[in-house]
């Protein structure tokens, strides 16, 4: 059974890096098979995973203009489970040279495809913008995960995004559904935050993990030491409940 | 004297949007003659200044395409001396069509031309990439005032903020320069803020303003009432800080 699930939102600092981080790691960490793939040419999940991205023996990249196949640019983490496809700014140059590509949108789709059966979960970090690297994401996803702070201009966004998402599956991925919406960085004393929180619980109902993210100074701490928070300091806030997250998603895997 | 001033930094969520508002509508508040342009298609500084992105009479994307000159798309606010030009989703289309376009990265320099002189200052808020959006604001922009939280992944990516300026000032707008750096959101109890704060005064010296805006919640709270903060809280610590802002800005102006 294998899952491929983008992270995305294309509003900034919402939470996808650290999300597509710490589930992919929570998941290894349970004998998961998975595969982290950073399409952000920023390269966050790349060095919040401790991996420099200035000398990539292969990168994301390299696939977007076919110089490496993907056996060439899947590399090992600290977590003997955690793959990952590195990124780092020359993904900007696939921006560009995907406009005039035949067949741009399933690029990552086909390279994907003979690595899948592999890893019982493959999730791509994805930039924040709705750009053809997202769009790439989103034709070779099954599921969309989307982290969500609980604030006025992450709700206004979510809209867009869902007509993204209802365009991709009219034209390129008939079977594209929402996996699910993660509240993060959450504050329960705050007024606004439960309001927002209460209004996406009203329009996705069951899509609305339980598990909700609270804000947790060790995520925003262990990327500066290259390693995922269950890594860092197991017993924080934040890496229980990704933990958490990832008993929750495995439950759902089995319909439980 | 008219300065325009580009709010960019690709890391997304670092307080660009909130930046552009407020410190926009505290420097109208002290009587300056200000424009907001909104170059990120998700719309935020329209919004946040209260203006429904829905039925514009007229957008940045107009501009773009040539439908209508600037006079036509500037829009009043609820503050005397703030104009806005708004932007929605409809953006997102002058990205894939400005490619091909002859003079791709002038346009926006070139349509801010005839109305230059009526303002003091012209902030442009720009959307979380190094696009052809965000390119268009940096030739046209005198200085570039760049928001940054202070956390690691923030901290990783100026550096290719940096190295973008250079581009720019090498080939298409050589007296582009910064016009500061900003900590936003910052708590001074937190080791890691401290640590990065630290950094950046050590590595860009003056550059970075005496004045911190600090984490507090009437900011995010204000966009969802479509105001700036100080007219939705001005006794607040958001406003406060602001409202400061603009006097160390104006003081920068003054030479003192
Ligand atoms: N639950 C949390 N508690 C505290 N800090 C957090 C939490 N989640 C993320 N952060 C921090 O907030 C910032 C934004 O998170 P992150 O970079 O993961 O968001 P993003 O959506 O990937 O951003 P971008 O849009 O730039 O890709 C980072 O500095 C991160 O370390
Ligand atoms: N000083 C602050 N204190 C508390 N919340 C803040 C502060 N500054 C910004 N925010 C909130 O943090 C979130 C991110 O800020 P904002 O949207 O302004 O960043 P941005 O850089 O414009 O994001 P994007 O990259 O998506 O354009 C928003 O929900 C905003 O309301
Ligand atoms: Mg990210
Ligand atoms: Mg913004």
């Amino acid at each position: 059974m294998s899952k491929v699930i983008a992270i995305a939102n294309q509003k900034g600092g919402v939470g996808k890096t650290t999300t597509a981080i710490n589930i992919a790691a929570s998941l290894a960490a349970a004998e998961k098979h998975i595969l982290l793939i950073d399409t952000d040419p920023q390269g966050n999940s790349t060095s919040g995973m401790g991996i420099g991205r200035e000398n990539l023996n292969g990168s994301l990249y390299n696939i977007y203009n076919g110089t490496k196949n993907i056996e060439e640019v899947i590399q090992n983490t600290e977590l003997n489970h955690l793959k990952i496809i590195p990124s780092n700014i020359d993904l900007i140059g696939a921006e560009l040279e995907l406009i005039a590509k035949e067949g741009r949108e399933t690029i990552l789709k086909r390279a994907i495809e003979p690595v899948k059966s592999r890893f019982d979960f493959i999730f791509i970090d994805c930039p924040p913008s709705l750009s053809l690297l997202t769009l790439n994401a989103l034709v070779a996803a099954d599921s969309l995960l989307i982290p969500m702070q609980c604030e006025y201009y992450a709700l206004e966004g979510i809209s867009s995004l869902i007509k993204t998402l209802e365009l991709v599956r009219g034209s390129f991925n008939s079977h594209l559904d929402i996996e699910g919406i993660l509240l993060t960085m959450f504050d329960g004393r705050n007024t606004l935050a439960n309001q927002v929180a209460a209004e996406l619980k009203n329009h996705f109902g069951d899509k609305v993990y339980k598990t909700m993210i609270p804000r947790n100074v060790t995520l925003a701490e262990a990327p500066s030491h290259g390693k995922p928070v269950i890594l860092y300091d197991i017993h924080s806030k934040g890496a229980q409940s990704y933990l958490e997250l990832a008993k929750e998603m495995m439950g759902n895997e089995n319909g439980t």
